[in-house]
C-alpha cells in the first residue's frame, strides 16, 4: 500500500458517500445518473468476484464491501425508494448504456490477462469502469443547473482513479514485475474522459461562480 | 509473482 493508494481509496470512499448522503438525507437524486449507479455496480460486482476466495488483507475486503453495498444501495434507492425515485430525471437519464456493456464484454473476451472467467469479468469491469461515468456526464450537461454535492460526486470520483495513476506509476518503479497494461491504459482512458469536467469544475470553484457545463 | 497477476488492489 502506498500513499497514492490510500488517498485514491479514501477519494473513491468520499465520493460515494457524498452521493449517499445526498440521497439519503435530502431523499433526492436530481441530476444523478441511475445508469452510471446501474453501471458502478456492475463494475464492482464483476470486479470483487474473489471476494469470498482470496483474502489479501481485512482493508481490501472492508472496501470490497463498503462500495458493493454503497453502490448497490444508490441504485435501490433511486429505483425503489418511494420518495427519492419521485426526484429522478428518467426522460433526461437516457444514455443507452446497454451500448456501453457489450463492446466492454467483447473487449474483454478479446484482451485480458489470462483467459479464464475471473480474468476476463476483471478487465471487462475494468472497461467498464472507464465509460461508467459517461451517462452521468451527459445528464450534467443536459441539467443546467449541477448542485453542488452532485459536482463534488463527480469530481471526487474522477480524482481517485487519477491518483490511482500515480500508484502505478510509483508501484512500476519499486515493485518488480508490476506490469498491468490493462489496468493503466484503461484508467488513463477513465480519467482523460473526466478532462473537460475538471476544467470547467476548477473554472467554476476559481470564478465562484455555479458549475456549468456547456451543451 | 511472475505469470499469473494476482489483484490486490480495489
Amino acid at each position: 500500500m502506498n500513499i497514492f493508494r490510500l488517498a485514491g481509496d479514501m477519494t473513491h470512499l468520499a465520493s460515494v458517500l457524498v452521493l449517499l448522503l445526498k440521497i439519503h438525507t435530502i431523499k433526492s437524486c436530481a441530476g444523478v445518473s441511475l445508469k452510471t449507479q446501474e453501471l458502478y455496480a456492475l463494475v464492482f460486482a464483476t470486479r470483487y468476484l474473489d471476494i469470498f476466495t482470496d483474502f489479501i488483507s481485512l482493508y481490501n475486503t472492508v472496501m470490497k464491501l463498503i462500495f458493493l453495498g454503497s453502490s448497490f444501495s444508490i441504485v435501490w434507492y433511486i429505483r425503489r425508494h418511494k420518495i427519492v425515485r419521485r426526484s429522478y430525471d428518467k426522460d433526461q437519464d437516457t444514455f443507452r448504456h446497454y451500448f456501453l456493456v457489450l463492446p466492454c464484454l467483447l473487449l474483454a473476451l478479446v484482451i485480458h490477462e489470462k483467459f479464464t472467467f475471473r480474468e476476463v469479468m476483471w478487465a471487462f469491469s475494468l472497461y467498464l469502469e472507464a465509460v461508467a461515468i459517461l451517462p452521468q456526464l451527459v445528464l450534467l450537461q443536459r441539467t443546467r443547473n449541477i448542485d453542488n454535492l452532485t459536482g463534488q460526486y463527480v469530481f471526487l470520483l474522477g480524482a481517485y482513479r487519477a491518483l490511482y495513476i500515480l500508484n502505478w506509476i510509483y508501484r512500476y518503479f519499486t515493485e518488480p514485475h508490476f506490469v498491468h497494461w490493462i489496468t493503466w491504459i484503461a484508467g488513463l482512458v477513465q480519467t482523460l474522459l473526466y478532462a473537460d469536467f475538471f476544467y470547467y469544475y476548477f473554472e467554476s470553484w476559481k470564478n465562484n461562480v455555479k458549475l456549468q457545463l456547456p451543451a | 509473482k511472475h505469470g499469473f497477476q494476482y489483484h490486490d488492489e480495489l
